[in-house]
This record gives C-alpha cells, sequence and structure tokens, in this order.
C-alpha cells in the first residue's frame, strides 16, 4: 500500500458517499444515469468473486464489501425507492454497445483463460467505460447539479491516483499489470474534458453548464 | 505477484 493508492481508495469511496448520500438527502436521483450505475454493480460483482477464493487483507476485503453494497444500494434507490424521480429521456446510452465489446476483449485479451480471471479482465474493462452513459447524459442536458459534479470528480480522480500507484509500484516493487494500466489510461482519458469544466468551472462557483 | 490470478487492487 502506498500513498497514491490509499488516496485512490479513499477518493473512490468518497465517490460512492456522495452519489448515495445525494440522493437520499434529497429524495431524488435526477441527473444520475441508472445505466452507468447498472454498469458500476455489475463491475463490482465480477471483480470481487475473489473475496471468495482469494484472501488478500482486511482492509481488502472490507473495501470489496463496502463497494458491493452501495453499488445494489444505489441500484435499489434509482429503480425502486425513488424511481419517480429517475430521469428515464435522457439516460438513453445504448450499454450493449459497452458490454459486447468488452466481452469479447475480456476474452481475447487476459492473464488467464479461466473463469474468475476472466471475469475480473471484463470487470476492469467495463469499468474503463462505464462512466459514458453519465458523461453522455450530463452532455445531453448540458448541464450536472454540483453535487453530480463532485461525485464525478472523485470518482474520476480514483483511477487518475491509481495510475500514480501503478508508476511507483512499477520502480519500487517491479509490478506491472498491463491489462489495469491501459485499461486505467482509458478510464481517465474519458474524464479529461470533464476534468478541465470541473476546475474552470464548479471549484470558482459556477455551475457545470455546457456550452450550446 | 505478476498480475496472474493474484488481484491485490480493489
Amino acid at each position: 500500500m502506498n500513498i497514491f493508492r490509499l488516496a485512490g481508495d479513499i477518493a473512490h469511496l468518497l465517490a460512492v458517499i456522495i452519489l448515495l448520500l445525494k440522493i437520499w438527502k434529497s429524495r431524488s436521483c435526477a441527473g444520475i444515469s441508472g445505466r452507468s450505475q447498472l454498469l458500476f454493480a455489475i463491475v463490482y460483482t465480477t471483480r470481487y468473486l475473489d473475496l471468495l477464493t482469494n484472501f488478500v487483507s482486511i482492509y481488502n476485503s472490507v473495501m470489496k464489501v463496502v463497494f458491493i453494497a452501495a453499488s445494489y444500494a444505489t441500484l435499489y434507490l434509482m429503480y425502486m425507492k425513488f424511481k419517480a424521480t429517475y430521469d428515464h429521456n435522457h439516460d438513453t446510452f445504448r450499454i450493449e454497445f459497452l458490454l459486447i465489446p468488452v466481452t469479447a476483449l475480456a476474452l481475447l485479451v487476459n492473464h488467464e483463460f479461466s473463469v474468475l480471471e476472466i471475469l475480473w479482465t471484463f470487470s476492469i474493462y467495463l469499468e474503463s467505460v462505464a462512466i459514458l452513459p453519465q458523461l453522455f447524459m450530463v452532455s445531453k442536458t448540458g448541464e450536472a447539479e454540483s453535487i453530480t459534479s463532485h461525485y464525478l470528480f472523485a470518482l474520476g480522480s480514483y483511477r487518475a491516483l491509481y495510475l500514480l500507484n501503478w508508476i511507483y509500484r512499477y520502480y519500487f516493487e517491479g509490478f506491472f499489470d498491463p491489462i489495469a494500466v491501459v485499461a486505467g489510461v482509458v478510464q481517465t482519458v474519458l474524464y479529461c474534458d470533464f476534468f478541465y469544466l470541473y476546475i474552470t468551472k464548479v471549484l470558482k462557483g459556477k455551475k457545470l453548464s455546457l456550452p450550446a | 505477484k505478476e498480475g496472474n490470478n493474484f488481484h491485490d487492487e480493489l
């Protein structure tokens, strides 16, 4: 564990908590893509199956359980409890366009052709693009609430911090996982446009709105 | 610990 990885995990945890609190406190999931949240639930479920087969540390297991539980809690709030506030009309990204190529890639490019390993690889590839329905929704409506942009910033920072972690681990531990690194770079690049808007607008107290 | 079947990250 190094400082970048810890900071990344904290940013990730913060993102998940911000989202749950936003929905719970406002009693509304307006502006949040249910499709992205569904993809994240699939990501955590397929990646953390190793909870049952492989013990790393208490920290690792607790975080995995928290991420799985939080993703299902978010889905419950969006699709059941506050269903009436879910903005279907703007959440139209076709997720099969992500799921099909990601499945194919996981079957072709993996560390080992075994069920758990392919599911892990699938989850890494899917995570890298799972935010697209949310970013698509923001671009479609042309704006996002400040709390939603804080959520997106925390979630995007997490993988960017992991990139620093991987650079650190490469130099100091000789650890290198090309699958995670390439997917992590793709994931971080997808947020770049948002990061720019966040820094130039939201941090200066303005609402995140896109030019028409 | 070179990736294979042992993923210690989240």
